[in-house]
């Protein structure tokens, strides 16, 4: 464990808490699209697959990690698809889920370390997140808007996957260790929060909000 | 089902 992997699952925990706060809070999920918080979740369970298949005594801090990721992102499912159904705004979270699920599993099949279902599982766990922001910025545009507080939580999820990029060159130029996919996978998506970046750092931290040009 | 020990992260 390094210091950019350590604070990469704060960031991560943190952007979980903070969505799910604002969601309790203002007991609305306006702006915020299911359909991410859906991947996130199918993210989770696909890839802490192993906490299912043989039970594990929650002895050490990572299981009871994987098992708070997938509670809080079942919880968060809950909220926006149920409790708050009223405020999720369906017509602006549009994007097609199934156009980012089918090309993951198939990547998944397709490039590998090893073809057994664990694998192929963790892989598209991999290949999934990378892209599951996607209806999320997708909602944010076609609104033209975030509130503070969403802002702050996409800061957070996307700097959770950049810390672990550092993290990456950590563990590579001192334990040799590399996990190309999940490298590869990560740059994409933290390259896909670059133009959020710049809103956020630009306007939100001189405490603007972001409205984007219509 | 042995697990990937190559995978060690979240």
């Amino acid at each position: 464990m390094n210091i950019f992997r350590l604070f990469g699952d704060l960031s991560h925990l943190a952007a979980i808490a903070i969505l799910l706060l604002k969601i309790w809070k203002t007991r609305s999920c306006a702006g915020v699209s299911g359909k991410t918080q859906l991947l996130f979740a199918v993210c989770f369970i696909t890839r802490y697959i192993d906490l299912f298949l043989h039970f594990v005594s929650l002895y050490n801090t990572e299981k009871v990690m994987k098992l708070i990721y997938i509670s809080a992102s079942v919880f968060t499912c809950y909220l926006i698809f149920f409790k708050f159904k009223a405020t999720y705004d369906g017509n602006h979270d549009s994007m097609r889920a199934e156009f980012l699920i089918v090309p993951a599993a198939g990547l998944a099949c397709l490039i590998n370390t090893k073809f057994d279902a664990i694998e192929i599982l963790w892989t598209f766990s991999i290949y999934l997140e990378a892209v599951a922001i996607l209806p999320q910025l997708f909602l944010i545009s076609k609104t033209g808007e975030a509130e503070t507080i969403t802002s702050h939580y996409l800061f957070a999820q996307g700097s959770y996957r950049a810390l672990y990029i550092l993290n990456w060159i950590y563990r590579y130029h001192y334990e040799s260790h590399v996990d190309t996919i999940a490298i590869v996978a990560g740059v994409v998506q933290t390259i896909l929060y670059c133009d959020f970046f710049y809103l956020y750092i630009t306007k939100v931290v001189k405490g603007q909000k972001i409205v984007l040009p219509a | 089902m042995i697990r990937n020990k190559q995978h060690d992260e979240l």
